[in-house]
């Protein structure tokens, strides 16, 4: 698979609908401090099907919903989209049958995150395994945080042969 | 899963020493299973030697030096087994420009020879002037992020307009 | 015990309010002890506000935004009692040029008003141009540390002439 | 009292004799990565007394001594002296008696460490309490290393008190 686009709306600091796009080679992302740059990498881990609320940086996974600020009220709704390039078809069999697929992750104050698939409403277990198929995910080695790429020369012995055994 | 976990053992412990030795401009690194009878519940060490300094404990590292191992580390496991995307925040905060320059050839190579999309996330001048495209993320309206594409030429521009 | 105590978590808050608004360039930060009724067994917390933004938990700050507080307390501590020595040691990895800025022009400021002397390692040109005189560590024989003085107008060449 | 200079000598990757002239205002240290500036740091901290390797980088006290490099063989001894202009006669009553003080640390493989000041051994009790008079020591808040600039705001709230404490 391809990545294409990730699309953000009311997911932290961009309460507007704002688009990514992801073309080949390197993108660059530049921007003061505090402009939401880290907050644009927690979006990706989220959508493919983040569960710790600690790893976005907050005490709940509401945290990740537009909180507001002194001149815009506060949202109740977060939603990440991922659009994905499946032309080579190499998702698990129930979601392979077409060219594009689109990823949604939608979380509501007080009623929980809901996924779906190309408009077909999905399990959490379902969007991990897709990504696992095509070694991605919310815990891959090759997404690096801020301030965290010594941690894996950090971790302990038995930690580091599992990171090894995911990346097999 | 065993013959699986040795054989993803060789390949990556292979690429770690050329990554590394490529990174460091010499010297040479390696990892081992505690306990290669028993790979499934064997931990990984790692043993690295910069040039020119004894092989030492990752711990007396410099902060710089323990980035690019770590880079090497992250590279070599991801090469064993690719994916689609590599997003990297600010691992070059630590880094002098010329471990700067090393990391951002090695990304070039990368981009060049696979079809991994990389985001890089960087307040590093050098690093902007080498990626494809650049983003900018503004906060014009305090609180609320924009993202806006941003002129190669020009990344001067950007941080200047922006950081007001 | 008690007394001295509270008078310095007075001066501190006070004097971190207005470091964190100097830093920010707006904005106010605020301490509470957890306990007020018995302060020699209570906790800290620490309250904080970009300008513009609501008051959030430090954990959603931005690594750039986690540093300036923790500058503005540090040298808030710093100042209620000066010690005569302080020593920086790349504080300035994570910050954007526009906080490098403010952080060494603050720098200034405190070296001019007081006796301390500092000690800024330091990889950010800006940063070498603000100060007072530099040195810089070569190990020109690998593994083998040299203190060398540096030509404050050309620390290019220093960097050229090490990094090779 | 003012801090002059520091020498060391057989210290981690400092095995010549080297001094470090701190003069007033600010003072820059730039160099490559690895090349040695925070055991710079590590030096100063040491000889101010302080009692953790963990600190110090390494997994026992003698990782301080200089281990050899592909051309030179190890070292036994690591020295680190500190110059302080005490002028001010600010330092505890049986130290006071003049103008200069020069605090020496020394630490020989299988003999561990010993304290001098002005050419009389002390206890490393006594150079801590030194320093603790005029509000520095290997603790101090105003010594930040690499990476850890962020500790004091994520310690727990009692841990904070306690800096604070110190501090005072
Ligand atoms: N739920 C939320 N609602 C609104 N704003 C939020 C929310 N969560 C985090 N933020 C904002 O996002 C900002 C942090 O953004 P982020 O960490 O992405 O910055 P950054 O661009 O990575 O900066 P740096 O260069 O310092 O690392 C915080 O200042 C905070 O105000
Ligand atoms: N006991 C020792 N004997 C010899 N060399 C040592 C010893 N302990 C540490 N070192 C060397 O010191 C180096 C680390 O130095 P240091 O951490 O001061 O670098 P630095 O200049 O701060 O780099 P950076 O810019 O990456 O932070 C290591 O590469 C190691 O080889
Ligand atoms: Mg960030
Ligand atoms: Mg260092």
């Amino acid at each position: 698979v391809q990545f294409n686009k990730l699309r953000l709306t009311g997911f932290k600091s961009f309460v507007e609908a704002t688009d990514l796009e992801i073309g080949k080679g390197l993108t660059g992302i530049i921007g003061p401090n505090g402009c939401g740059k880290s907050n644009l990498v927690e979006a990706l881990r989220w959508v493919m099907g983040e569960t710790s609320a600690k790893r976005m940086r907050g005490s709940g996974m509401e945290d990740v919903i537009f909180n507001g600020t002194d001149r815009r009220p506060a949202r109740n709704i977060a939603e990440v989209t991922l659009h994905l390039d499946n032309s080579k078809r190499e998702a698990p069999a129930e979601l392979n049958d077409s060219d594009e697929l689109e990823i949604v992750r939608r979380i509501e104050r007080d009623k929980g995150s809901s996924y779906k698939v190309n408009g077909k409403n999905v399990r959490a277990k379902d969007v991990q395994l897709l990504f696992a198929d095509v070694s991605i995910g919310a815990n891959s080695p090759a997404l690096v945080s801020q301030g965290r790429v010594a941690d894996l020369i950090n971790a302990k012995p038995t930690q580091r042969r599992l990171i090894l055994e995911e990346a097999a | 899963a065993r013959e699986r976990l040795v054989a993803a053992f060789d390949t990556v412990n292979k690429s770690f020493g050329e990554l590394f030795s490529l990174l460091f401009g010499g010297g040479q690194a390696y990892l081992e299973l505690t306990d290669a009878d028993d790979p499934l519940n064997s931990g990984l060490e790692i043993y690295a030697q910069p040039p020119g300094k004894k092989c030492q404990v990752l711990s007396l590292f410099s902060g710089g030096e323990q980035t690019l191992t770590s880079i090497a580390l992250i590279f070599a496991m991801f090469l064993t087994n690719p994916a689609p995307i590599c997003v990297l925040d600010e691992i070059d905060a630590p880094l002098d420009d010329s471990n700067v320059d090393r990391v951002c050839t090695l990304l070039e190579k990368m981009a060049a020879e696979g079809d991994t999309r990389f985001i890089v996330i960087t307040h590093h001048r050098m690093t902007m002037a080498r990626m494809d495209r650049l983003y900018g993320v503004t906060m014009s309206e305090r609180g609320v992020s924009q993202l806006v594409s941003v002129d190669m030429s020009q990344p001067d521009m950007f941080e200047d307009a922006i950081a007001a």
